[in-house]
């Protein structure tokens, strides 16, 4: 199988193609994307050479069809519906982003614990009590969800979505998950991107 | 000088260690440290010899001795204050965060320019008005900032930030920040990270 390492930079690949193409360039090379991306071309030829035949030698790639052919790799060439768990201040703010449409995920399903949060609409969206979390997204075959809770609620909550069907779990809260083997996590750690960048800066 | 993507991979090396120590694990090896993260022992050993001799040959790594190293070669063996831009539903719950404790970074400063926040207070820290950011953050010397405003107003945000001294930008608004050359910028973008998942999902 394609290593991790590699499956982890094609989102970054996809974006940087994407947004090439919000410019109306319609070609580009693994050397101007490499340059743009911080990344070796060597390397970026090398992770598309794992999925077939890109482009052709000297002539560069076609982005449009790049990125189809990226989103059908990634499995983005669809719109995933996504449950939300905990909807305070970071909820509410990742119920309103704007930043999930048009690549491949949309907020499908909100839920709470806390009584006073029942029932509000977010973007027509309804928080439904936890207690109903299992059946709603067993039945809408729900596979992706994201965990906006405390961090000492978050280990429970991903055994009720793993419990559900949940596939693929995107945690905000800081504490590592346990889960089963098949089961996709990926953290949001701000720390993580803010020492990527102290290291360039003055001791 | 070492590039980008290594100096990407180390605090993912450094978060995990942290880890293994909280778990009473005082001795690893590159083959284990690979195996927890998905990537080749080989790759761990190739990026930290970027660096010097660590661990000698058989015995592996010290894990104390080494979050030392890496926690110097971060830069994150100090505590830097943190300026936040944008105290919304994102910004308070930043605010409020308890993931940047002892890892080398501290919201000092937050700023916004809604008039009915300034004033307020969240975990002793008064929201500031926009206009005061660039006194404020040049007195106080600060070199780190996070970008939690609307999109549209994060490129001018970024601006003033940079004439204030910042450095380095952590940007969760879905929008690409143009900066010179010299600044350090990093994307929270939950889509990659989500995308980094359905990659495994059945079709
Ligand atoms: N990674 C990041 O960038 C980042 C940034 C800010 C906050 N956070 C983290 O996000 C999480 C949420 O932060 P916040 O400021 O929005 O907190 P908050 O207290 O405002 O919201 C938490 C919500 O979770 C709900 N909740 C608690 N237990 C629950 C359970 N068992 N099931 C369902 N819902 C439950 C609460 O009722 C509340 O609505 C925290 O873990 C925080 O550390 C992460
Ligand atoms: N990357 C992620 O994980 C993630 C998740 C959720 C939201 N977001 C993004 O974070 C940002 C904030 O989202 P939110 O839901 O908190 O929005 P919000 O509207 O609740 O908060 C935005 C805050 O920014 C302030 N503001 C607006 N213009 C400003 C300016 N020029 N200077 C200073 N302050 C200014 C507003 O007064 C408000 O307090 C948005 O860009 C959103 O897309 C990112």
């Amino acid at each position: 199988p394609v290593p991790d390492i590699v499956i982890g930079r094609l989102p970054i690949y996809l974006r940087a193609l994407k947004r090439l193409l919000s410019e109306g360039i319609e070609v580009t090379s693994s050397r101007e994307l490499g340059r743009w991306l911080g990344i070796s071309s060597a390397q970026i030829r090398k992770d598309l050479s794992h999925f077939g035949e890109f482009g052709k030698q000297g002539t560069g790639y076609h982005i449009g069809k790049l990125c189809g052919e990226l989103e059908q790799i990634l499995n983005v060439n669809r719109e995933w519906p996504v449950a939300l768990v905990g909807v305070g201040d970071l909820g509410r703010a990742l119920a309103h982003y704007g930043g999930f449409s048009h690549r491949g995920f949309r907020i499908a399903q909100l839920f709470d614990n806390d009584p006073a949060k029942i029932g509000q609409k977010i973007n027509e969206l309804e928080i439904m009590p936890v207690n109903k979390m299992g059946n709603s997204i067993e039945e809408a075959r729900i596979r992706v969800a994201m965990i906006a809770t405390p961090a000492d609620a978050a280990q429970e909550v991903a055994d009720a979505l793993v419990k559900a069907g949940i596939r693929a779990i995107l945690n905000y809260a800081p504490i590592a998950l346990i889960v089963p083997g098949d089961i996709r996590v990926q953290y949001i750690d701000p720390v993580i991107h803010l020492q990527r960048m102290t290291y360039y800066l003055e001791k």
